[in-house]
């Protein structure tokens, strides 16, 4: 199965 | 005081288009480097990252930073009413609560004001890292668009492989599957042809196919399109926009658990 990934998982707020 | 005169009024248009779909609701954010915005999708799958320099505007005037809130589909709503060859002027006032788009024709025969409600967003602004990517693909974007095209009536996921061998777009569903490979082309006669594939080491990744054809909705802006690769980041589906700066749109992977 895939699973989607979200942004913030790769990117933090600055 | 903000003041922003673009001579080339579609494309200002033509970057509504492109991303009114995928974020509903966003701040543009002027300083003096430009007009930019940074917003993600509702399901924060993917984001969207547009500059505009300063210098490809034709009088640009932003007396302190200012971020305005806009309703994307309004927003998009009211740049339609200005004609292709228009030039578009963003007015707004410090701390006032609506923006203004002006609308001059070419002879300058008819002029019109459309006045926007402004709206206060919360939204995270996030650190985008410089990053070195594995493989970098630059390809017509029309062909981009029309492989993501037809994958999407195939299966709802893209594989995109890169190797030594070319760019490997592949997905599958319940009616069969399909692969379609480019392979580098850089002697053609036009450089707008061309595909160009930079690769540090071959790399493979999963990608909603729903996502990437609403990012495809940016064509009319660029002749070129890069897609920058990388297993540990979110793949880069760029368009740069003439002289002015670019569309980033930035697409999380799909991981097999």
């Amino acid at each position: 199965v895939n699973q989607q990934r979200q942004i913030t998982c790769f990117f933090t707020p600055n | 005081m903000l003041e922003l005169r673009l001579l080339q009024g579609s494309l200002l248009k033509k970057v509504l288009e492109s991303i009114k779909d995928l974020v509903t609701e966003a701040n543009f954010d002027c300083s003096a480097t430009g007009f930019s915005l940074q917003a993600m999708d509702s399901s924060h799958v993917a984001l969207v990252a547009l500059l505009l320099r300063s210098e490809g505007f034709e009088h640009f005037r932003c007396d302190r930073n200012i971020s305005m809130g806009m309703k994307l589909v309004n927003m998009a709503m009211m740049l339609k009413c200005a004609g292709n060859d228009d030039i578009i002027t963003i007015k707004a006032d410090d701390g006032g609560d609506t923006v203004t788009f002006m609308f001059e024709s070419p002879n300058q025969d008819k002029i019109a004001d459309f006045e926007m409600k402004l709206m206060n967003i919360d939204s995270e602004h996030l650190g985008i890292p410089e990053a070195e990517y594995q493989a970098i693909v630059r390809m017509p974007s029309s062909e981009f668009a029309r492989i993501c095209k037809d994958l999407s009536t195939i299966g709802d996921t893209v594989i995109i492989s890169v190797t030594k061998e070319g760019v490997k777009f592949s997905t599958k569903g319940d009616i069969g599957t399909a692969n379609i490979v480019c392979r580098q082309n850089a002697t053609v006669d036009k450089p707008e042809d061309a595909i160009i594939i930079e690769m540090k080491e071959p790399v493979s990744l999963t990608f909603a196919l729903r996502y990437m054809n609403s990012f495809t909705k940016a064509t009319p802006l660029a002749n070129i399109v890069t897609i920058s690769l990388s297993s540990e980041l979110p793949v880069v589906v760029e368009y740069k926009i003439a002289e002015m700066g670019y569309i980033r749109f930035y697409l999380a992977p799909k991981i097999e658990e």
